[in-house]
């Protein structure tokens, strides 16, 4: 799953392509928007070419393209977040029973680790942390990395740590190649060998609720997150 | 007080700038990180200039600079947020003193409202939203401001929309200009007449621990706060 305290560091837009990219390759895969602002349900709203599966746990997801459904966000009642209402142990039902439908599994969570993101933790196997090539993204990452093998203890297994991406990369701001080289001297091998370059097209795609493999499979947004699907898949 | 649900838009950036702002139109502030994560208290930890105060509300806090001082973030202890285990009252008590003693409280809150922000928003009177000038800023903000005015009856006075404010604008990416007028036309008054351009020396700032108005004060991110400063005191 993807998780970051930090905000906007790209969690939703790698859970996406993620998602897309494993069903282009012929997987089946399930979305889960875990996050009440449902950033993730949005981006793909305009997309095409699903099939409503007819039974089983997939029942319980919309179809958004061939290979992928989506279990939409919980969507914000209210400013603040619930409490501890949500029904972990349904959502881990709905889990074991589309383990035996799907190939993989994308949950998207919240910045902070609220009600809702500490529930995605316990679904999910792995975790990939999307981390901002700049300042702020590194200070807290060390000790973010070492809380989740704290909470991977508790969650017995799960949530186990694969792969720090480095994020919004520019080659017209020198720093953030910096960062990324910090990153590697720093955390070698947890980082992983793609990254994502900065693109508009990104957010452009978005914008018309699209992955940017369904809008401008042209652009190196696209193909960034192409060659990350392709590391992830490869294992 | 800075709030907004989603992550990485320049509520800690704009929050020390505001603070520190302030402090050097003469103005006493008091800095409240009320974000675990702490961005706030790291980004300002290497100025100097401040004055420990003798007695009163003030020695609860720390000197960072001529007239500005910071209530430190309570600090992340776990990857989980904690529950409602805030002693909003104290908090609230030492507002109520500060207020005695300085002309302006700044209070940067973590995004999504968690039990932190909640606190945030119950001891400041006006709420400032930074919006990112791009896409998924837009979705979802007007939910969001819907919702802040009903916290804002809930919170009897205290939560009042004191403006929106675009940042990271960006004039060789046109669409963020575009966001900025669809902003102004969507919500008139509300935007601010003040933006926030992009300028990496903002993030440079930080990474040394200190404002632009201290690391950088030529740099156009400074020039950009030093406007948004004039025109909050302007009322
Ligand atoms: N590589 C990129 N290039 C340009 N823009 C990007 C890139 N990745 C993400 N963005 C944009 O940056 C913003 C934040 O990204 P995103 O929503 O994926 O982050 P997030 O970590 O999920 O945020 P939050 O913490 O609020 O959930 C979005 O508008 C997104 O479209
Ligand atoms: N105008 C700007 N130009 C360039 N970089 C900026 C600008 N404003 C903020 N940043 C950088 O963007 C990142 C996110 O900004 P900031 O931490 O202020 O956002 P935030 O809303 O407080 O994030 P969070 O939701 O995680 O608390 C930081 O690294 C910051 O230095
Ligand atoms: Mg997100
Ligand atoms: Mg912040």
């Amino acid at each position: 799953m993807l998780a970051n305290q930090k905000g906007g560091v790209g969690k939703t837009t790698t859970a996406i392509h993620l998602a897309h990219g494993f069903a282009l390759s012929g997987k089946k895969v399930a979305l889960f928007d875990m996050d009440p602002q449902g950033n993730a349900t949005v981006a793909v709203q305009q997309m095409s070419g699903g099939h409503e599966a007819k039974k089983g746990a997939l029942t319980m997801l919309e179809p958004v393209a061939k290979n992928l459904w989506l279990l939409r966000s919980p969507g914000a009642e209210s400013l603040v977040e619930p409490g501890a209402d949500i029904e972990v142990d349904r959502l881990l039902e709905l889990v074991q029973e589309l383990a035996k439908v799907v190939d993989w599994l994308v949950i998207d969570c919240p910045p902070r680790i609220d009600a809702w993101g500490w529930a995605g933790l316990q679904l999910g196997d792995e975790v990939l942390v999307p981390v901002q090539a700049e300042f702020f993204a590194i200070h807290g990452l060390s000790q973010m990395l070492a809380a989740m093998e704290v909470a991977a203890k508790q969650l017995d297994g799960k949530a186990r740590i694969r792969g720090v991406l480095p994020t919004m990369v520019d080659a017209s701001e020198p720093v953030t190649l910096e960062v990324v080289e910090d990153l590697r001297k720093n955390l070698g091998d947890l980082v992983l060998d793609s990254l994502v370059l900065r693109d508009s097209n990104l957010v452009e795609a978005a914008s018309h609720g699209k992955t940017a493999f369904a809008h401008c499979p042209w652009a190196r947004g696209a193909l960034c997150y192409g060659e990350l699907v392709m590391e992830i898949l490869d294992g």
